[in-house]
C-alpha cells in the first residue's frame, strides 16, 4: 500500500541513532 | 521506514563560465525516513547557501528542469519572500515542504507532485512545489491547499505557475494562475 508519514512521526526520527 | 517514493537530491551553483546544466549536480538519492535525515541533518541549510544556489529534491528519474517531460505540461506553487524573511523563515518553509514531499501528504494527488526546489536569490528567495501537468484545476488546488496548510502560511501569500509560461517570458512577471 501508499506509504505515507505525517510530519511528527518525521520529526522523531531526525536525532534517532542510526543503529538501534 | 521506507517512503513511499525513492527521491533525489539535487545541488545547483551558478558558475556563468558554464551551461546551466552543468551547473546542476545530482547529489544523492534516498528512499527511508533515516537516510533522509542522514542526509539533511548532513549539508547545509538553505540559508548558509551562497546567493545563485538551489536544491532541488525530486522524485528519482524526473530532472528538476522545465524540459523533463514529467515537468513540461506542468506547474508550480510558488512561495517567494524578501531577505528579511530569510532567516527565519527560509529553513523552516524548506523543512515543511520536504516533509510534506516524502511524506507524501497529498493523498491520492500525492502521485502529480513532481518535486521542490529552493533558490537563494539576492533580492527574493523562493520555494516551490512542481507537478506535472493535471487533469483538473480541483487537483492542482487540492495540492495548494494542503501544500499551504503544510507551511501554515496566511491567505494570499503561494500562487500558482505554468511552467510554460516561466519558460517563454521575457521580460514580464509570470502571470499566477491561481492564488491562495
Amino acid at each position: 500500500g501508499k506509504k505515507q508519514y505525517d510530519r511528527e512521526f518525521l520529526l522523531d526520527f531526525q536525532f534517532m541513532p542510526a543503529c538501534i | 521506514h521506507p517512503l513511499n517514493s525513492r527521491w533525489a537530491l539535487w545541488f545547483f551553483k551558478n558558475d556563468r563560465s558554464r551551461a546551466w546544466r552543468d551547473n546542476l549536480q545530482l547529489v544523492t538519492t534516498f528512499d527511508t525516513v533515516e537516510d533522509f535525515w542522514a542526509l539533511y541533518n548532513h549539508i547545509q541549510l538553505p540559508s548558509k547557501l551562497s546567493s545563485g544556489c538551489d536544491y532541488a529534491v525530486f522524485k528519482d528519474g524526473i530532472q528538476p528542469m522545465w524540459e523533463d517531460s514529467r515537468n513540461k505540461k506542468g506547474g508550480r506553487w510558488l512561495v517567494s519572500f524578501s531577505r528579511q524573511g530569510r532567516y527565519s523563515e527560509l529553513d523552516r518553509l524548506w523543512l515543511e515542504t520536504l516533509l510534506c514531499l516524502i511524506g507524501e501528504s497529498f493523498e491520492e494527488q500525492s502521485r502529480a507532485v513532481c518535486g521542490a526546489v529552493v533558490n537563494i536569490r539576492t533580492k527574493r528567495d523562493k520555494i516551490a512545489l512542481w507537478m506535472r501537468e493535471m487533469e483538473s484545476q480541483a487537483a492542482v488546488l487540492h495540492i495548494g491547499r494542503v501544500y499551504k496548510e503544510c507551511l501554515d502560511l496566511p491567505t494570499k501569500t503561494i500562487g500558482y505557475q505554468v511552467h510554460a509560461d516561466a519558460a517563454t517570458r521575457s521580460n514580464s512577471p509570470v502571470k499566477h494562475k491561481f492564488v491562495l
